[in-house]
């Protein structure tokens, strides 16, 4: 897993992450850094070039409170969709598994099913149920995801989850299209009393005017 | 497109943490823009496996939802900050701060509508500073405002005040530019519209010749 997680977070640099002043110090990491969250990085051969990793998972242990925003674009992707309707039907949610490579986006009902399946093989795999499991593409827009390729690299991606910094790393490197940086931060605080950790990765370079909602 | 996965081990109830999270998003990955274009794929997740062992928040009127919002928006700002600091062919990071707004909503959509001017834009990537574009892209923002009020600094450089243009030194405002390019670093514009307590921030980057490159390249 190491051998594998380190050389993900190899490929590009990591961004410098300006973080406002206030009660709180960096700490290493990014989405692993929280207390039951686990993270992987890797190449499942869904980009056009190259073999940078392409494909993320990250999972709590616990059923974790679940929020999200998404795009105002009315032309939404197929996994924008899902999981309005999977947050809509569920407060709490146990994985996330992000493409890059295909956005799934301008793929009518056949994109739709696709991520339908995408989420019944993962959730099949981690005893969940399908609304538990959300679903971010980025990539070219109007392709399909590459889908055997995702679903037969789920059991590796799996078994690839670790809550080490070098997991959080690999999977801020898969969710990448176009960026030449990495994007990944964690910080540690102390709320009531109880020290609490907020940690997150992002991608993004171009097609940047986010409106979501 | 952007995407953002973010996680905490805080404990929170659903409705509280889902209030949060969109307040979150306005303050960052809302306030930023590469190239104008609002993606079909956007998207923010946020987990809390609440296995810190924090008491469960349930109010967003305590200290402690108080406190747990500011770690979230630092959070969201630093990887929003970061994706506007690698927007396509930039060469340095753009941050638009607005104050004297009637409210932060209002201030943060004319820090937004200057950071997002392709004509600002380009100015910075010419390393001139051009604090007509930046008055234009303030006074189309949408928000009402006495122009014989605007301030604009570039920097530490006062370019206008009370709607009046000043004599400034260019140069060490065009090395200024160059300096934040040269490192990759931040180019500061500061607006004041009026006397409002209102303020905000956003981010974007320059425009450089290699968007276009980039873009006209990468196709669907």
């Amino acid at each position: 897993v190491a051998s594998v997680a380190k050389e993900a977070s190899n490929y590009i640099p990591a961004a410098p992450i300006l973080l406002p002043e206030g009660p709180w110090q960096q700490i290493p990491g990014g989405v692993t850094a929280a207390i039951g969250f686990k993270a992987a990085g890797m190449y499942g051969g869904l980009r056009a070039l190259g073999e940078k990793p392409d494909l993320a998972l990250v999972t709590c242990d616990v059923d974790a409170i679940s929020a999200g925003a998404f795009t105002k674009n009315v032309v939404a992707a197929a996994p924008v969709v899902y999981c309005k309707n999977a947050l809509n039907s569920s407060p709490t949610a146990r994985a996330v598994l992000i493409n890059a490579g295909q956005a799934n986006a301008a793929t009518g009902d056949a994109g739709y099913q696709d991520v339908i399946e995408c989420s019944t093989a993962l959730a099949n795999l981690l005893h969940l149920k399908n609304e538990e499991v959300l679903i971010e593409s980025t990539g070219v827009i109007g392709r399909r995801i590459k889908k055997e390729a995702l679903l037969n690299s789920l059991p590796k991606l799996v078994s690839l989850l670790s809550s080490s910094v070098e997991g959080a790393n690999s999977a801020a490197v898969a969710i990448t299209t176009t960026d030449l940086v990495s994007k990944s931060v964690a910080i540690e605080s102390e709320v009531g009393g109880t020290r609490i950790r907020v940690g997150g990765m992002a991608k993004g370079s171009g097609m940047i005017h986010p409106n979501m909602a | 497109t952007m995407l953002g996965v973010v996680t905490t081990d805080a404990s929170v109830t659903s409705d509280v943490w889902r209030r949060m999270v969109q307040v979150s998003v306005n303050r960052s990955f809302n306030q930023i823009t590469v190239d104008g274009d609002t993606s079909t794929n956007d998207a923010v997740i946020a987990l809390a496996s609440g296995l810190s062992g924090t008491n469960k928040i349930s109010s967003l009127n305590t200290s402690e939802a108080n406190h747990l919002q500011r770690c979230l928006d630092a959070v969201m700002q630093g990887l929003a900050k970061s994706i506007a600091w690698d927007g396509e062919g930039a060469t340095c990071l753009i941050e638009v701060r607005v104050a004297g707004a009637e409210n932060e909503a209002e201030a943060a959509k004319v820090a937004r509508s200057v950071a997002s001017s392709s004509l600002t834009k380009a100015a910075v990537y010419g390393r001139d500073p051009n604090w007509g574009r930046i008055a234009c892209a303030a006074g189309y923002a949408g928000i009402p405002f006495n122009p014989n009020k605007l301030q604009i600094s570039l920097g530490d450089t006062l370019l206008m005040d009370g709607g009046q243009p000043l004599p400034f030194d260019s140069v060490a405002a065009s090395n200024y530019m160059r300096k934040a390019g040269e490192t990759h670093g931040t180019v500061e514009v500061h607006i004041s519209i009026g006397d409002g307590p209102g303020s905000g921030v956003a981010w974007g980057c320059d425009l450089s010749y290699d968007y276009v490159k980039i873009n006209a390249e990468y196709t669907t």
